[in-house]
């Protein structure tokens, strides 16, 4: 319905809202409805990173486009908020400044869910409480180990 | 609901009865390109009701059975199950007593498949009922693949608009 | 022509076949023609990581299917060497391993061309033989500055 | 023939005259995110005869000129010049005895358009026909953009095939 809809969106907004500045270390992001039919209009994207101009998602830069979907993605968690959340190398075009930022904001979410974090950045290791190793010692066959950041940066390195 | 470990036996690279306890709130998975982190992602998944073989990254649903190796042959189902700490009471409907909930999924090559709520075979929709307002499920955003980003990135203002639904 | 296209689908296949073993510490891969037809057959990349099955590229991991591409790409370049090649990017999903047999073929490669190496990755930063920074210190100003290996971690951390 | 240097000026992020030296044969390119690395490599691009917009990720080819900042406002026109070493008499046709070889493109915001070699107006048939036989060109192999191993990756076999007819 129309008002469902609305308010899903208004929600998800204010997620985005916040989260963009948490992730960029400042700036601001909106969604907008394109028209005014609630039941249809698209939505676009529109972000302004720190000293940068307002412009659509689809022209920044490589790692600002990322970032800003991690925006979006963790205003989309957080309104149903299950007890995890699992994320898939998301940090690989991120610089280390917003690797880091990133990894603050994954410390904030940890304390009201589980987040199972797939990496291969350094910065976003030493963030986790805990590591587990996926190996594949044998052949075509996987097992998992429990690493410490040492062992970590070894087994990237296989 | 809190998640106290994923068993995954048969599926994709993981040919071997895996058990995987989540030590702590914020889990690092590592290793090199190909060594079957994202398997894991996939698995997860897959046992919260995902119907799309495309999704997983495959052409067909068997796709997911371990399909062999240069050191072990194909075998012939897999499974993957969650186990859910429920002790806070906090799951609906009638499994909300239960201190412990296991979701399992079971597929075989001859086409064979089984959900199983605490053992108790189920279907499809239970599962879906069982995740219903816990932020889980196949369209939820508990997991986040590799590709996601992009596919927001890339994404036309109706698809945009399907994401929010979907979060709905 | 048919004859045209087959010999440079030879070269290319060629190179592909030399620079994946390269890139992956083993293993072989291969381009298809998908029908007899050589004026219109599409073609498939097939691939076999060490230790893996032979597998059509969308089968792979993440990092695989990116090297598989990175091989044919510099297949794709060597038919026609030019005086630079610019690669933007092309190491964020590897691991550790495989950055560092990337930039032992991107030495190679730099014996006959020039080679310019966007990265955010220190192992590639270190096999530079020179860095160049890019900085905006003005809002939205692009400025250029030669950098050492240790300015740069700091540099990406703006 | 060798690149000697890059010189940009009022093209995207680099509103001021830059002047990029290449010191050596391999050449890593640093710096966080959006501070205009792919910038560069649009820039190169461009003044190697690059006609798509899309390509070069704007909507119109004005997109390329600097269009202002919160420290600056936008001007009118975008200029990138590729300098060569030419010592070595590779470079075909009508240029080979020039042991200097610069290749120009200018862009104004009111649309005039010029390619220059060696400050001569030339057409952008003559740019591509002084690369040829160089492996320079805008459909060359010689710039590989962020987003092009993904456009391999993700390629139906038709388009692998136009890949492979490009490089030709
Ligand atoms: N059904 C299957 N049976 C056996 N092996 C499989 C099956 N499906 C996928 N695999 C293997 O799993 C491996 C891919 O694992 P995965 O995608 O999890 O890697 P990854 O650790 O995420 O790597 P990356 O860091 O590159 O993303 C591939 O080598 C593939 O051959
Ligand atoms: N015409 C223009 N005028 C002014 N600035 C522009 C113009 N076109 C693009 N930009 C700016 O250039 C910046 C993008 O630069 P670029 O894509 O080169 O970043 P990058 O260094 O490659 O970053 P990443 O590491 O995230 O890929 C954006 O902030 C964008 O606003
Ligand atoms: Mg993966
Ligand atoms: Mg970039």
């Amino acid at each position: 319905s129309r008002t469902r809809f609305k308010e899903t969106f208004d929600k998800i907004n204010a997620g985005f809202n916040r989260f963009f500045p948490e992730l960029f270390g400042g700036g601001k992001a909106e969604l907008f409805l394109i028209t005014d039919d609630l039941l249809t209009a698209g939505i676009t994207v529109m972000a302004r990173p720190p000293g940068k101009r307002n412009s659509h998602i689809h022209l920044l830069s490589g790692g600002e486009k990322a970032l800003t979907a991690v925006a979006l993605l963790f205003a989309l968690f957080e309104l149903n908020p299950a007890p995890f959340c699992m994320l898939d190398e998301v940090d690989a075009p991120l610089d280390d400044a917003n690797v880091s930022r990133y990894c603050e904001t994954l410390k904030r979410l940890a304390n009201n869910s589980q987040l199972i974090v797939v990496t291969h950045n350094k910065i976003t290791m030493e963030s986790m409480d805990r590591l587990l190793g996926v190996t594949m010692e044998e052949s075509g066959v996987s097992r998992i180990v429990s690493v410490d950041v040492g062992q970590a940066v070894e087994m990237a390195v296989s | 609901m809190r998640l106290k470990k994923i068993l995954i036996a048969g599926f994709k690279s993981f040919v071997d009865s895996t058990d995987i306890r989540l030590p702590g709130n914020l889990v690092g998975v590592v290793g090199p390109n190909g060594c079957g982190k994202s398997n894991v992602i996939d698995a997860v998944r897959w046992v919260m009701g995902e119907t799309s073989a495309k999704l997983l990254r495959g052409d067909s649903m068997s796709d997911v059975i371990f399909n062999g190796s240069t050191s072990r042959k194909p075998i012939s189902k897999a499974s993957v199950e969650l186990v859910f700490d429920n002790s806070a009471g906090k799951s609906p409907g009638k499994f909300a007593r239960f201190s412990e909930i296991s979701v399992k999924r079971i597929l075989t090559r001859d086409g064979a498949s089984d959900y199983l709520i605490n053992n108790i075979k189920s279907r499809r929709k239970d599962v879906l009922d069982l995740f219903r307002g816990t932020g889980l499920g196949p369209r939820s955003y508990s997991v986040i693949e590799q590709g996601m980003v992009s596919r927001i990135v890339e994404a036309k203002p109706e698809e945009i608009r399907s994401f929010i639904e979907d979060a709905a």
